[in-house]
This record gives C-alpha cells, structure tokens and sequence, in this order.
C-alpha cells in the first residue's frame, strides 16, 4: 500500500518532531508515482503534490503518529476535499419533469446507467420516463427498451430520426403523462466530433436538462481532462456518474475530471445489473485512488 | 550543432512526461527514457532532435517493426475470438471485419457469444445484416458457449471459412465470467483441434494503466495473439498497448479508427509512433 512505501522510504528517519523538505519530498515521490499508476493526469499530479508539499513541510509530527501517517494523513484530506466533501444528491426541478440528460464517450454505460438511474428513482417512489435519443448505434433503441422494461419504466422513443426532436417530444410526453422525471440516453460521441458536439448542444438548449452528467468509464487514462473540459464546454455539466468501479481501475481520472471541470460525481456504477448504482463516497474514492 | 539543442536532463523529461500522457506507464517510460541515456552516453543521440528520432526507433522496435498479419488456419476453419472489459469495441469491430472478410472473398460467420447483454445479440445481428453474412444466437441468458458450438458446427455444415466470435464485456476481477471465458476457449480448442487462429484482447484507446491487469488477467483465459486498439480517432493515444506489448509480447494487429464498417485498419508501428510523438 502507498502507506508501507511511504513509511518503506521514511523507515530510517523515524521519531522527528517535524516534516523537514528532505522528510517530505521522500514521501511525495511515492505519492506522485501512485497518483499517476492510479491514472490521475499528469499535470493534475504535479499541482497536488505541490499543495501537499505546501502543508506537509513543517508540520509537526503528532505524538501519536510516524511521519509517514503524517504524510499519508495529508495526502487523503487533501484528495478527499479534492472529490467533493459532501454527498451530492440530483438537482430536482420545482416545475415537473424535471430532465436528466446523459452525455460521453462511446462505451461508457450511459444507456445502462439510463436503466439503473430509472429503477433508482421508481424505487424512490418517482414515475421516469426514459427517452431513446442514439439514433445512430445499432439496436440501442432496443436496448433502452429492453433495461426499461426489466425496471419497468416507459420508454419513449421515435425510431431513427431527430434526436433533438425527440428529445423535446419526449419531455412533452412526460408532462402530458405524469411522468416526473425524464432521463435522456444520447449516442456516444468523440469531444473531437464537431457534428456530433453540435447536436449534444442543440438537445441541451432544446430541453434545459437539470442535470447534465457524464457517464465516466474508471478506467478512464491521462485522456480524461481533455473529453471531460470539452463536454463541460459545450453542455455544460452538473455532474458526473462514475461507471465499472466494480472493476480494479483505481479512478484516478475522477480526481482529474473534479480538479478541472468542478463538477461533482452524484453515482458511481458498480455493475452490469440494474441495481448496480451506488452513492459516491469521498473518503472510499481517495483511499482506492492512493491504493 | 546542426541538429538541434544540445540533449539536456529538462528535455529528457519532457520526453518522459509526453509518454506518460500518452498513457505510457510510469514503468515503461522511466525504462525507454533510461535507455536513451545510456545510448546518447554511447553518443547515439547528441542533440534534442536526434534523441527523438532514437525515442520513436526504440518505440517502434518494442511495438515490433513488423506488422503482424491476421492468421488463418490453412486447413479448416478458422476461429477468430474477440475478448475484452465492457464497452471497448468488441462487436463493433468484429462487424467491421465481417466486411473486411467479405470484400477479401472470405466466407465468416458470426457467433452472438453474449448471451447476457441487453440487445446483444441484436446488435451483432445488424452487423450481420449490413455485411450478408450469417450469424449464430442464442436466447437471452443462454450459455454462450453452447452458442459457440453452435456456430462452428453451423460454419463446417455451411461451408464457411471463418468464425468471429463475440464474447460478453467482463470486468476482469470478476472469476466467475474469467472462468466461463476459459470454458468458451475450451470448447473451441476441443471443437476445432486448436486454441483460436487469434485471440484478440480488444482495449480502448481511452483507457489508462488498467489495460496492462486486463492483458494479464484475460491472458489466463485465451492463448492472446493480438491486440485491437480502438477509438484511436479520439484524443487518447492508447500508450498503454505499448506497456502491454513490451510486458506481455502481444503486438498490437488492428486499429479501430470509427463507429463504420471500413473504419478499421491494420496496426502500422510506425505511423502510430509517429502520432504518438505529434
Ligand atoms: N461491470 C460494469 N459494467 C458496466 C457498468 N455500466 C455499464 N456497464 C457495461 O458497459 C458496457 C457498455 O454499456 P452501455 O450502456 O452500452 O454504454 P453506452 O455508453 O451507452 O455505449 P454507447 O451508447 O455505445 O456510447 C455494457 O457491457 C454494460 O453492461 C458498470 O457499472 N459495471
Ligand atoms: N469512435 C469510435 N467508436 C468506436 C470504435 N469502436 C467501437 N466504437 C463505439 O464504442 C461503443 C461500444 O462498442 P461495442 O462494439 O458495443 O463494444 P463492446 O465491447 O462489444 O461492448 P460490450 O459488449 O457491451 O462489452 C459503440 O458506440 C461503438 O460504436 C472506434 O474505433 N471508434
Ligand atoms: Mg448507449
Ligand atoms: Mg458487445
């Protein structure tokens, strides 16, 4: 664990009253090499570690712990503050439906987050309708169909045609059907696909989500910060729900995605099956990430 | 000199730091960073530009110069397995070499091997469709690999020469879907007299260090034979293929550069390295 190759590195300075530079410095190469093998971007590294090293030097150690967990005790106040002290619930409009709209990269598990986020809140006593907006991937009107009908939500869908159309249609449906909440499922697109950005802005400005997140797959790499900035331009976001953690992927791109857009994570995904979504946890995320 | 900046420590890092945003990882980097100083030691590499050049041919060397084609069993069927974490590309890619086969005069067949997915099956269906060639399912929660012998026993009385078989995406961690994996790998080799001509390990481009656990994990499940990259028309560099092929030797055979049918190509180490590097 980083806290063994931490205390691995300080083993020969035991018992100091304080942090000094050289203390600290040895600490924060470990620290700076687990951050990065957790896939936190580069540069997002090199600013904390400069934070840490700020609140580190000088400090005096506790009677109660070596320096190491010092060190360590810093770095995970500091991650955890990072990923968003409290638990962040969904915007709820005062004026029904309120809309939640589903954005990312290809293969991220938005259309099975739609799924889950629908058996979620009519668990919670809501009535969703979900709405079929990839016109593009094959048979992903039917798979929306098909997670809607294992939790037993409506879907609304128009086959192939205009996604914005749709979309507005779709939360005029809701209304006109006591449908309270409305969550969107859109194609995949690149942050690099100019047409494909356009029409993930037109559906926005179309029906003025209340939610915006994006769908993050764990393992995300460095590439993160680049995709997250552009879909945060572009929509913007009002949170991100953080998919496969039921995987090994230690999610460092989180902390990259938080550190730059500033949008909170609400869910995170934790499997293939419809219950599969679970609150996100600050302090659990910071330890996973430090491994 | 003429080339360039005389080779400096800051440079130097900068080559690291691109590698490892490229997602590189840290092991690999500091290893191809530290045989470049030992070979401008060795006065290989003089000046900023040169150091480059030696970066990229060391790259290269690692990826495996040679591009590696697709292989077919030259005397019976040929089984081509694609495997891989949720949501990297598995189907789409082997819709897309449905086509490829096609056009190349060959005769493949399709086995819908997710029998757990929503509209898996389905969407493995349309590639079919769009390519006219046949495809194998199965219901809904069925074992995919009787789904498997299904489709071979299909291929051999139908006279196809090749069987793409589409696995379910798994999370690698989890030992009951590794397990049923090895299972499908197992009733291949028992129904054709050999493991898979390639067993394809399918990573996502966007994907950071997990790729390497995912090439070691889903290694204990299929002899792996190659590597398929794909959404390398995005951003992300996919740098982590080259840690799994300088760990594990599995060279990188197919890109995917697209969500259409023509939008894959064979793996040139060259001109990756060479967009890596841009
Ligand atoms: N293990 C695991 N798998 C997940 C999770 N969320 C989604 N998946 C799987 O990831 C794969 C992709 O999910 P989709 O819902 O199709 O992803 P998508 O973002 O809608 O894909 P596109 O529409 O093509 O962009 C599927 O195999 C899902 O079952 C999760 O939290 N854990
Ligand atoms: N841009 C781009 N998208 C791709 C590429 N390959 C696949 N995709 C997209 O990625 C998403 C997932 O593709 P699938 O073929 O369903 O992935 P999979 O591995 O079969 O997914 P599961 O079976 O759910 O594990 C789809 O939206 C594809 O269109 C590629 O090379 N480039
Ligand atoms: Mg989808
Ligand atoms: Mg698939």
């Amino acid at each position: 664990s980083l806290q063994e190759k931490i205390s691995g590195a300080f083993a020969k300075l035991r018992g100091k009253g304080r942090l000094t530079e050289a203390d600290v410095d040895l600490a924060l190469r470990e620290v700076r090499l687990a951050l990065l093998e957790a896939d936190v971007n580069f540069k997002i590294v090199k600013e904390f570690i400069a934070r840490v090293r700020e609140k580190a030097v000088g400090r005096d150690v506790l009677e109660s712990l070596s320096p190491d967990q010092m060190v360590v005790g810093i770095v995970r106040d500091e991650l955890q503050e990072l990923l968003g002290g409290q638990t962040h619930r969904l915007n709820w409009s005062s004026r029904p439906p309120t809309v939640i709209m589903l954005a990312g990269l290809q293969g991220t598990g938005k259309t099975t987050t739609a799924g889950k986020l629908a058996g979620l809140l009519k668990r919670e006593g809501k009535k969703p309708l979900l709405v079929a907006c990839d016109v593009y991937r094959p048979q992903a009107i039917l798979q929306l169909q098909t997670v809607g009908k294992q939790v037993g939500a409506t879907v609304y869908e128009e086959g192939k045609t205009n996604p914005v159309h749709i979309a507005q249609r779709g939360v005029s449906y809701a209304r006109e059907h006591g449908h309270d909440v409305v969550i969107i499922d859109t194609a995949g697109r690149l942050h690099v696909d100019e047409a494909m950005m356009t029409e993930a802005k037109s559906i926005a400005e179309a029906i003025r989500p209340d939610e915006t997140l994006l769908a993050l797959d764990a393992m995300t790499g460095q590439d993160a910060v680049q995709a997250a900035s552009a879909f945060n331009q572009a929509l913007p976001l009002t949170g991100v729900i953080l998919t496969k953690m039921d995987g090994d992927a230690r999610g460092g791109a989180i902390l990259s995605v938080r550190s730059i857009t500033g949008v909170p994570v609400k869910y995170i995904g934790v499997g293939e099956k419809l219950d599969a979504i679970e609150q996100f946890h600050p302090d659990r995320m910071a330890g996973r990430i430090l491994g | 000199g003429l080339g360039g900046r005389k080779l400096d420590e800051e440079f130097l890092e900068e080559l690291e730091e691109g590698l490892i945003l490229s997602d590189v990882s840290v092991q690999t980097s500091t290893s191809l960073i530290s045989d470049l100083r030992d070979a401008a030691r060795r006065g290989e590499a003089r000046d900023d530009e040169s150091a480059r050049d030696w970066l990229k041919r060391r790259v290269v060397e690692v990826l495996g110069v040679e591009t590696e084609p697709m292989r077919f069993n030259p005397s019976g069927l040929t089984v081509w397995l694609f495997i891989g974490v949720n949501g990297v590309g598995k189907t789409t890619s082997i819709g897309k070499l449905a086509h490829r086969l096609v056009e190349e005069g060959h005769k493949p067949l399709l086995a819908a091997g997710d029998t757990f997915r929503a509209a898996a099956s389905e969407q493995l269906a349309e590639w079919a469709r769009r390519a006219d060639v046949p495809i194998v399912a199965g219901q809904q929660g069925a074992d995919p690999a009787a789904v498997v012998f299904d489709a071979l026993q299909a291929a051999k009385s139908r006279g196809r020469d090749v069987v793409l078989v589409d696995t379910a995406g798994r999370l690698h961690n989890k030992s009951n879907l590794m397990n049923e994996l090895a299972k499908i790998t197992r009733i291949i080799e028992r129904e054709v007299g050999h493991p898979p001509d390639e067993s394809l390990l399918v990573i996502d481009a966007t994907t950071g260090q997990n790729g390497l656990h995912q090439a070691h994990a889903f290694a204990g499940t299929a002899p792996l034979t190659g590597l398929i990259l794909t959404k390398w028309d995005g951003t992300a560099k996919g740098g982590i293929v080259l840690t799994v092929t300088k760990e594990t030797g599995v060279p990188v055979k197919l890109l995917g550069v697209g969500e259409k049918a023509d939008e894959i190509c064979d793996f040139d180490a060259t001109e990756w390295t060479e967009t890596m590097f841009s």
